[in-house]
Order: structure tokens, then sequence, then C-alpha cells
């Protein structure tokens, strides 16, 4: 082989370059005619998959998920109370937090970098300007714009499914109202007090809002943190916290979806006169009739869709408020990658905000349809909804559903008047957490 | 982290921000 390496001459001879020519433009049409396939499934939904240059395709193999609940393991250890206020101190230099504006200011009351990343503002820290829409988080404006053919413009040049981002009702899924829960699933209900549906953990409290006759927990269920209190409004399909009294929703998966509504014969609580008031202030019918309640993404004459994109950086207040006063109907919980949403990222990766996992919360305000997605990152992978105690994001374990596929939750029963959670403008809604 | 919203407003609708801009929490986004 030594000798082989060795004495075998090289010989050096010029390639055709009409050869190297013609290469070169198969290369570019291969790549236009892949860039433009857009994959569908049996209903004929864009399916979407993971596009962009080598770096991002490194990035996708990295288990970004098992990455981020590590990450949020490490910051909610506790950490030694002599070490809070440099430690914090050193973080808001390098991010450029505000500590004046904190509440509360002392550090050492923050026990973990968790903690001090989801801190609170003190009240009036931020002002409430006098206009419809207004900012529901601190950050940076990637983009904004209108939205035209169903596609959201991610970057000059690139975009991206509406439908793909917030979700579309899939063939055999029901409406939330007169769906039968399935009897395979009311067996396992029977026998462990709690439900996996699909590889969706359900308290039967949550999902039915009756009362359970207590029964041991079963190995590898979460715990209920409330019991359902007997109340004068107890209905079914709304379980109610003991300690804020909000109601939680019915969780459904895709396809199974649960009554969470109010039945026509239960008598109205006495929150209805409030809720009139607030529907007046939002300029919104109370009682609209079904076909005007749900979400709808198609516009009336004389209004168009628009879309505006607000990129929150480590040092940013990192809960978010209501952008206007509206009535949220549902939400989609879709779990998907934990991609980095820099705006490095942005520019490279395609779909980026329908690859990674998202809230979608629909519902309607005095213009039409209104739309709100927080969507997480490898570093904050957990997104928290404050009425909505059932949603868990970023959870491990389990081996996560195809792209595009989510599990949708209704709020009709949060308020008999406008049959959704009702948000006023600035009011604050939930926020992301470390991991 | 990143938000998205997706809303339906008249077409008179007027964004108050530009691209890059940094934004605090109610701050006006845009107006009719």
């Amino acid at each position: 082989l030594l000798s082989t390496w060795r004495e075998t001459p090289t010989q050096w001879y010029p390639l055709p370059v009409a050869l190297g020519a013609l290469l070169l433009i198969v290369i570019q049409y291969r790549r236009r005619v892949l860039e433009k396939e857009v994959h569908v499934d049996e209903g004929g939904h864009e399916v979407v998959r993971l596009k962009g240059p080598w770096t991002v395709h490194v990035l996708g193999a990295l288990p970004l998920r098992n990455l981020s609940r590590l990450w949020g393991y490490l910051n909610s250890l506790e950490l030694p109370i002599w070490l809070r206020p440099a430690g914090f101190r050193l973080y808001a230099w390098i991010f450029g937090c505000n500590l004046s504006e904190m509440d509360p200011e002392d550090l050492t009351q923050y026990a973990s970098l968790g903690d001090f990343f989801y801190r609170k503002l003190k009240n009036g820290a931020r002002p409430v300007a006098d206009s419809i829409l207004v900012s529901p988080a601190d950050g940076k404006i990637l983009h904004f714009g209108t939205i035209r053919n169903g596609r959201v413009e991610q970057i000059k040049g690139s975009t991206y499914s509406l439908d793909a981002l917030l979700g579309v009702e899939r063939p055999g899924s029901s409406q939330p109202t007169d769906v039968e829960f399935p009897k395979r699933d009311m067996d396992e209900v029977n026998d462990r007090h709690f439900a996996d549906i699909n590889g969706i953990e359900y308290s039967l409290h949550q999902l039915l809002g009756t009362h359970a006759p207590p029964s041991p927990t079963a190995s590898g269920t979460t715990t209920p943190t409330h019991e359902t209190p007997s109340t004068p409004n107890s209905q079914p399909g709304v379980h109610r916290d003991m300690e804020d009294n909000v109601p939680t929703p019915v969780a459904r998966k895709h396809g199974e979806q649960i009554d969470a509504s109010v039945p026509s014969d239960v008598s109205l609580p006495e929150q209805v006169s409030h809720d009139a008031e607030v529907a007046a202030e939002m300029g919104m019918r109370p009682f609209l009739d079904r076909a005007q309640r749900r979400p709808s993404m198609s516009v009336k004459p004389g209004n168009a869709l628009y879309f505006v994109v607000i990129y929150l950086a480590p040092g940013d207040y990192h809960r978010f408020h209501s952008p206007a006063a509206w009535v949220v109907e549902k939400r989609r919980h879709f779990v998907g990658d934990l991609f980095s949403v820099s705006p490095w990222m942005v520019r490279r990766l395609e779909n980026l905000f329908v690859l990674n996992e998202r809230v979608a919360l629909l519902g309607r305000w005095r213009y039409g349809f209104f739309g709100m997605v927080p969507v997480g990152a490898t570093n904050v992978g957990s997104i928290k909804i404050n009425f909505d105690q059932a949603l868990r994001t970023n959870v491990g374990s389990r081996k996560p559903p195809p792209t595009g596929t989510f599990t949708e939750a209704v709020y009709a029963a949060a308020s008999p008047v406008l049959r959704g959670q009702p948000l006023t403008k600035a009011q604050e809604i939930g926020g992301f957490c470390l991991g | 982290s990143t938000i998205v919203l997706v809303f339906e407003a008249p077409k008179d609708f007027e964004f108050a921000v530009n691209t890059g801009q940094k934004i605090k929490v109610g701050e006006a986004l845009g107006d009719v």
C-alpha cells in the first residue's frame, strides 16, 4: 500500500466546462423545485417540514426539547441567598434588565433564576396607550403587515401558512357540542379516576365537572391540584379553581371533542350582568348565535387580516398581556420543536413559527377574528396561560405528536354571556417560563 | 420567545410601529 501510494502517478486534467455548467444548472433547478414543493396530508393540509441551510438541519438534529427541559430544571434550583443579588445583577447587566421596575425589588426574594426570569412589574410601570391595539409584551417588532392568500410573511420573500400557524378543523373532528365521550375512554375513567386519552391525561373532575368518588391516584398520572368545589355555579364542563375561582376549560384531543358549553337549561349566574357590561364596553353583542361565535378567518367586506410578530429577548419582562379587549373562545396547543426564535434563526429557518411549540388563543374582538399565538423557544419552552390551569406545555416522556396536530380547549363555559374568556386591554394573560 | 398576533381590522387600520423597533407592554401597536 505504501509503495502504491508513493509510486502511482497522479494525472490532472480539466473537466469539460459544459459539463460543470450543466451540473450547476441541475443543482439550482432541483433546489428551486424542492423549495416550491408543498407537502400535503390526506386532507389537503400543508405538512410543514424543516427547511433551511445545513446549520438549521444540524440544530434540528439536536434534542432541543430535552435540552430545554434540562435548562428549566437547572434554573429552577434554589440559589443560596448570598449569591442571588450578585448573580441576578450579573444577568441583568448582560441582558439589560431594568431592576428598578421589578416587584419586589429585593433580589434575595427570587429563589432561582427561573423566578427572576418570570418577575412581575410594579403597578403603573407600563402605562397603557389609548389605542385599540397595544403591545402584549416587551420586545422588538420583528415583522408586521397584511396577510394575503392565507400566507404570513416571516421575512421578505419567505412566508408560512396561516392555517399551519393557527390550525384548522380536520375531517372527523366535530364541533364542541353534542359530542358523546367515547365508550373506550369512559372505561378507563371508571377504572382509574384519571383517563389517559391518546397521550393526554385528564382529571375526571376537569373533564366532566362532576363529583367523582375519591379513589387512589393511578401510577404515572398527575394529581389534581384543586378539587372541584360544590358551588351553585358548578356546571358540566366547568371546573372552578378554589383559590381564584377561575374557570378552566375542558381539554379535547383532535377529533375527540367534548362538550364544554353551558346547557340551555342551566340558570345563569350573577356574572351575567357583569359580562354583559364587559361586552358593551368591548363593543360586542352578547348572546351571539353559534355561527357568529366561532372564530372565523374569513374577513368581512371592508376588512383585512393583519399580523405582527414581537420577539422577546432574554432580558425582557416575560409575562404577556392582552393586546386588546377581546374574547378568547378556544386555545390550540401545538406540540412541536423548540428552536431558538432569535432574529438570526428567523432569517434562516423557514416555517419557524409553525414548527415550534405554541399556544394559539383564538377568538374575536370588535372588528371580527382575533388570534394571539405565544411561540416557545429552546430557553423558554413553557407557556403559561393564567385562565387555563389545564394547559401543560413542554412536557417530556411522551413521543411528540406529528407536526401540525394540536389539542384544543374551548372556553365557552367561562362566560355564559360572551361564550368565551373575556379579556380587557393590557390584562395579564400569562407568560413564558425558562425551560 | 415570540408572540404572533393575527387579527381582522378595517382596511384603514394603521400600524404605529416600525420593524426592529423596541416596544413595551401597553404601547400602541396600531389604530383605526
